[in-house]
């Protein structure tokens, strides 16, 4: 067996079926709470169904793709597919909503049975993985055996190894002295029978699961905010690029400043970039830097005072990246901006759609380097696309969405490619580091950005999530 | 070359073996080539997790293992990543 991750740090966990079709629930419910009752049958752990969508395991019933990143497939292949303990999604149940369930026992024929894969999905959502032990229940191959309450010995092993049996102490610190807990009754394993059945208000009409009820990073396409618009109507432009490809000397000076400089530990990240190997964070219209030694004293200043000859009125540095002619590229609005050092190359700037971008695309979120492969990629609303270098222009097969990059969600706020060559990718006052090789977030919470990049120091009632 | 004697095109092999951890997601987006070996190696990888004969061929058993209904979480056979720093094993994934 394989333990995966983290276990739940408590016994008693709460489950909710978020939705379900009305002929159906009863034996839902039914299968749901048989499944959960043979993990807690050979472990310490009861399950308490409730109607909150704050329970521990959700589950849901969708089909194709669901905005968690992992599309169904229709009939057959994939059945379903859970997530390990953990906070937000940890421990949620997906089923394939295009498969054909029975849901109850000695049922046959072409179907698959429900309370099979429903004991399975479980023991991912308990902190178990595939297990190559073919008679496991966790064995990642569906095998229409009839489920029994007793598992298999490597399940149950792997149970116990967690959560402990129920006839033992469990945990290394308890004296042996000490009398035993006394075991766990059973009529709080489930309710099943205890409430009637309320449906959530955002079910009566058994609509899609909405991840973002619990979840402020979600990328749940069907309830996404649609900042770029795919479907609108070019208007030509009519107006100037908004700055004309003119050196300009003296560099003007912003007279009076719109807004205050951001708090440097309280602040989000519109761009962030390595150039000339030290790290530039920008905000509104001011940069931090940040070389060997820490942050610049100084620092947050305008970033005019660095590159003067970006437009005199911007708001904010939407994207920053170093090419690999080092020269510096910066992304404001529908235009983008080519510096040598400090100076505005000639020719620049240039729109969006020089790059092969839609005309339709209002701005760039993200440019960086993905440490992976070095090659050049954009980002924008839900979207990305990959530039290729030589021609100066997007690849053909793009863009794809952004679900690719899983863990991120849509409409990231900045990204880029740190000295030890992994890719970071920013969202308000987070960060996530990126696993290249598995495609997916590091870590499912995003961290604190100013803890990692402006070393700010931690409040005083403020949880280390890292100790923790 | 497909033969036409498989019943699964390499393509889906590929994207299996992408798809339940026998080799790195990055080649999703990288399309990054695989030895012959190393192809080998990771359907060798699927064929002992799945029971079978690990012989490295996409053989009818390999094939039918590949039909066969299953759970959407991947493998997680961390050694079937080629990358010399994916041989971390602190590290853990938090959830699928």
């Amino acid at each position: 067996y394989v333990l995966q991750g983290p276990k739940w740090d408590k016994t008693d966990l709460t489950w909710s079926l978020v939705n379900w079709t009305m002929e159906d629930a009863p034996q839902i419910r039914r299968a749901l709470t048989e499944a959960l009752s043979v993990w807690a049958h050979s472990s310490k752990l009861t399950f308490r169904e409730v109607r909150s969508d704050q329970a521990d395991i959700q589950v849901l019933f969708a089909r194709g793709d669901h905005g968690d990143g992992y599309k169904f497939d229709g009939p057959g292949m994939v059945l379903a597919h859970a997530f390990y303990p953990g906070v937000g999604r940890g421990g949620d149940a997906h089923f394939d909503a295009d498969e054909k369930w029975h849901f109850t026992r000695g049922e046959r024929g072409d179907s698959t049975n429900f309370l099979g894969v429903a004991v399975h999905e479980f023991g991912h959502s308990l902190g178990l993985g595939h297990s190559s032990d073919q008679n496991a229940i966790m064995y990642p191959w569906y095998h229409d055996n009839e489920v029994d309450i007793n598992l298999p010995a490597d399940d149950r092993n792997a149970i116990q190894q967690l959560y402990g049996s129920k006839d033992k102490t469990w945990g290394p610190f308890k004296p042996p002295t000490r009398p035993k807990t006394p075991p766990t009754t059973t009529t709080t394993t489930t309710t099943t029978t205890r409430r009637p059945l309320v449906y959530y208000p955002q079910n009566r009409h058994n609509e899609p699961y909405d991840p973002r009820r619990r979840y402020p990073y979600n990328n749940n396409p069907h309830q996404r905010d649609r900042k770029l618009p795919t479907t609108t109507t070019y208007r030509p432009r009519t107006d100037s690029p908004p700055h004309p490809t003119r050196t300009w000397y003296p560099p003007p000076q912003p007279t009076k400043p719109k807004k205050l400089k951001p708090d440097t530990c309280h602040t989000t990240y519109d761009a962030i970039s390595i150039i000339r190997r030290e790290i530039f964070i920008f905000r509104g219209q001011f940069l931090w830097r940040i070389g060997d030694h820490g942050l610049y004293p100084g620092y947050p200043t305008y970033t005019h005072r660095l590159w003067a000859e970006l437009p005199k009125n911007f708001s904010k540095v939407d994207a920053v990246y170093e090419n690999k002619d080092r020269k510096i590229v910066f992304f404001i609005g529908r235009y983008y901006y080519v510096f040598d050092s400090v100076t505005l190359v000639s020719g620049y700037p240039q729109p969006l759609t020089s790059l092969g971008l839609p005309q339709s695309l209002t701005h760039i979120d993200a440019a960086f380097v993905w440490g992976y492969n070095n090659r050049t990629y954009l980002t924008s609303g839900t979207l990305y696309w990959r530039l290729d270098e030589d021609t100066g222009r997007v690849e053909l097969d793009y863009p794809r969405d952004m679900s690719i990059w899983r863990g991120i969600g849509y409409n990231i706020d900045a990204a880029f490619k740190y000295t030890n060559g992994k890719t970071y990718f920013f969202k308000g006052y987070g960060y996530w580091e990126f696993n290249d090789d598995l495609m997916e977030v590091a870590h499912p919470r995003p961290k604190l950005s100013a803890r990692k990049w402006m070393h700010c120091p931690r409040l005083v009632n403020e949880v280390d999530e890292e100790q923790t | 070359a497909n033969n036409g004697k498989s019943a699964v095109s390499e393509d889906t092999v590929y994207n299996y073996l992408m798809e339940f951890d026998y080799l790195p997601k990055s080649d999703i987006e990288t399309g990054a080539l695989r030895t012959e070996e190393q192809l080998k190696d990771a359907i060798r990888k699927l064929q002992r997790f799945g029971n079978i004969p690990a012989t490295g061929e996409i053989d009818e058993a390999t094939q039918k293992l590949i039909h066969r209904p299953r759970c959407g979480v991947g493998d997680n056979t961390r050694t079937a990543n080629f990358s010399p720093d994916n041989l971390q094993y602190g590290h853990h994934r938090m959830k699928r």
